[in-house]
This record gives C-alpha cells, structure tokens and sequence, in this order.
C-alpha cells in the first residue's frame, strides 16, 4: 500500500495549481523514495517534471512501486476542499483505481476524506541528461512572474540573452518592444532579493512567452526561480518546493525558420 | 517568424 502524510497540504495544493493548465493528466510515480511526475503539454513543446522526497514527508510509506493516473482538474477539485492549514494524507492500495485523500485541521477537530478517480494512462517517459548549462540564474520567484507577466502583454516570443551584462528578456508586439535587464544584485539581507547570474559563456535564446508565464503559476510554491539556459537546448525553470523536492518545466526553444 | 521546437528535437522518449 501507499501512504503519505504532509502537514502542510497548503503545499500540495500549490503544486497541483501550478501545473494543472499545463497539463491534463499524468502519472503520478510512487516508490519507496518518493513521489515523482513527468508530464509534457498536449504539443509536446514543455514538460513538468516534479520529484518530492520521502523524507521531505510527515510519514511515508510506499510498499510497491505504481502508477497513479491522476486527472489535474479533478484533482484541484477535490484539493480546493482542504483548508489552507489541513494535514492532508494520502491513501492507495496496491493497483487501487482510486486515491483517498483525508484532510485534518490544524486542532484536529474536522477530518474529512475525499476518493479520487485514478485513471489509466499511457505515459512515455522522456530521458533527460544531467547537464551543465551556459547560464543559471537565480532570481526572486515574484521577479520572473512580474517579468513574463509584462512581457507578455507586449508580444509573444521572448529573446533571453545572458551575459556579463546581466539578463536580458525582450520582445516585440503590435504595441511597440520592452526590454527587461536584471544585474547579479547580491546586495540584499534577505537571501530570496538576491539575484544571481552564474555565467559560465553567453547564451541567447528565444522562446514562446505564453509557456513562461504559464510556468510561474508555481510562484507561491517558493521566493526563488532558477533559470538554466544552454544553446540549443530547452530552458529549465525550478522552482524549490523546501525541503520536500522541486518543480521543474522545460521548455523547447523557438527556431529560425 | 521563428518555428517552435518540440522536446523529442531534445530528449528521448523511452
């Protein structure tokens, strides 16, 4: 059987909001070490890849690995039934065609459990290489939102360039072009201001803004982004979940025709 | 305008 308790279900609810526009359904993986997802978009162009540590639960147990088919709207539905400060457990048999939920408030005095529908999905993995990229940047998760959230009024592909400079996001519309350049800026008390441009050659790449923005429905999830860039390759954005794992999105980049 | 790449340009399914 699987069991996963989590204090905080405020946690789970974020998550599942974050990534429910992207993608419709998915197989949720449960193991001995976890949870993990990896779920692409219906046209193939961003892929959600999330990994949550047993250890980053209250309790965890999980006999034998499975997948849940989860439905993400379906899902949302019955977590939007949670309290903010619920302990939310979740509950599968082995091969169950449903996952229980049950939430607790935070004195105890309301319990109540949900079943969700779990579906069967055929799912293709995708291998994607630990690599080094040419840039990551660390920035405030509140400044990428604002960023992707102003751009994308004005136009809808956005040029990033990394270099010593800084970063770079640009575009151009019907209305006229922006411009947006942030500066390593560690000068900040608080660590989550501080953004920071590990640079190791200057990259610049284009990419569908409507996908980015999309990408920071995972904003309340954490007070830092990491964007990683390499030429030619799919950007990540990560967004750290604590202690508990993380949430990344790849995004294939636009081409010249 | 520039073509949208797709993640199997970029990573294997398996």
């Amino acid at each position: 059987m699987f069991e996963a308790k989590i204090s905080q279900g405020s946690v789970l609810k974020k998550l599942v909001e974050a990534l429910k526009e992207l993608v419709t359904e998915g197989n949720i993986d449960v193991s001995p070490s976890g949870m993990s997802l990896q779920a692409m978009d219906s046209s193939h162009v961003c892929l959600v890849s999330l990994v949550l540590r047993d250890d980053g639960f209250d309790h965890f147990r999980c006999d034998r690995n499975m997948p849940m088919g989860i439905h993400f709207a379906n899902f949302s539905k019955i977590l939007k039934c949670a309290g903010n400060d619920d302990a939310i457990t979740l509950k599968a048999e082995d091969n169950a065609d449903q996952l229980t939920l049950m939430f607790e408030s935070s004195n105890q005095d309301r319990i109540s459990d949900f079943d969700l529908k779990l579906m069967s999905i055929e799912s293709e993995h995708l291998g994607i290489p630990d690599q080094d990229y040419s840039a990551e940047i660390k920035m405030p998760a509140s400044e990428y939102q604002r960023i992707v959230r102003d751009l994308t009024s004005i136009g809808d592909t956005v040029l990033i360039s990394a270099t010593k400079e800084g970063i770079k996001f640009s575009t151009s519309g019907d209305v006229g072009t922006a411009n947006v350049t942030l500066r390593h800026n560690t000068t900040s008390e608080k660590q989550e201001e501080h953004t920071i441009i590990d640079l190791k050659e200057p990259v610049a790449l284009t990419f569908a803004l409507r996908y980015l923005k999309n990408f920071s429905n995972a904003t309340a999830l954490a007070p830092q982004v990491k964007l990683s860039l390499t030429k030619d390759l799919p950007i990540v954005v990560e967004y750290q979940v604590g202690e508990l794992g993380n949430i990344r999105f790849y995004l294939a980049p636009k081409i010249d025709d | 305008s520039p073509l949208q790449a797709h993640l199997y340009d970029y990573f294997l399914a398996s």
